[in-house]
């Protein structure tokens, strides 16, 4: 309790700060600020994958309902979702029909189903903490600059949704067999920001190979 | 799920070897 004391003091230092200089209005700040006396440590347990067989996986999971970090999450995550959503939407398939629709048009709409195609999916297992905290904060600046012409996403500036995603991923904590640890990579995959920043990553992860796919004009979702 | 205490053993060699997490000071 001692621990998760100090953290959201210096948490709330920290949004007090950017409020001070003007990054934060009072309404934002006082929406944001952390309540001590109901912030509770997350835990971290596990279920097992079995969807491979002869073999059992395990998958960790971080309880994040009433994290110290759950209200920034949860301001960003509306912040973000719906220009990430709209920016990836024509190299994402929603949903199974969604891919049957898309695979249709490929073959029988634009007929660019080659002889030589090749089906792959690639199944990525640490989705959640694929990079250190410097690279996401920097890929998701890269992607708002890129993509955002004003400078600002509704009344956030690309600047101040640093700040703010800065003081949500170096917070998160939780508890596992008496120990209290912190994340090194990546943020709780129980938090719907966390799909987000990991959507965003791929995204610019995926121009790698996209342009060339574009190219011989292949099927990629 | 097969053994439990196999289960546990299982979790714990998963956080004790993620570069993802590391226990607070």
């Amino acid at each position: 309790q001692t621990e998760l004391n100090q953290m959201v003091e210096f948490m709330n230092l920290l949004l007090e700060s950017l409020k001070n200089h003007e990054f934060l209005n009072v309404d934002l700040y006082n929406g944001l600020l952390v309540d001590a006396s109901k912030a509770k440590l997350p835990c971290l347990y596990f279920l097992p994958d079995v969807s491979e067989e002869n073999e059992i996986s395990l998958v960790p999971y971080i309880t994040s309902k009433h994290s110290a970090t759950w209200r920034i999450s949860k301001y960003l995550n509306e912040l973000l979702r719906p220009f990430v959503d709209k920016n990836r939407s024509t190299t994402t398939f929603r949903d199974e029909p969604d891919f049957m629709y898309q695979l249709y048009d490929h073959i029988f709409t634009k007929h660019e189903l080659q002889p030589t195609t090749l089906f792959c999916a690639i199944k990525i297992t640490n989705y959640y903490t694929l990079d250190t905290y410097k690279n996401i904060i920097d890929i998701v600046g890269y992607f708002l600059e890129d993509n955002l012409a004003p400078n600002k996403l509704e009344q956030a500036t690309i600047q101040n949704i640093k700040n703010l995603l800065h003081i949500f991923l170096y917070n998160n904590v939780f508890y596992y067999k008496d120990q209290i640890y912190t994340l090194t990579k990546g943020s709780p995959n129980t938090m719907p920001l966390s799909d987000t920043l990991s959507n965003i990553y791929v995204f610019v992860w995926q121009k790698q190979i996209l342009k060339q796919l574009q190219l011989n004009n292949e099927f990629f979702g | 799920l097969g053994n439990r205490q196999e289960f546990e053993t299982k979790a714990y060699d998963y956080v004790s070897k993620s570069d993802a997490y590391k226990v607070l000071p």
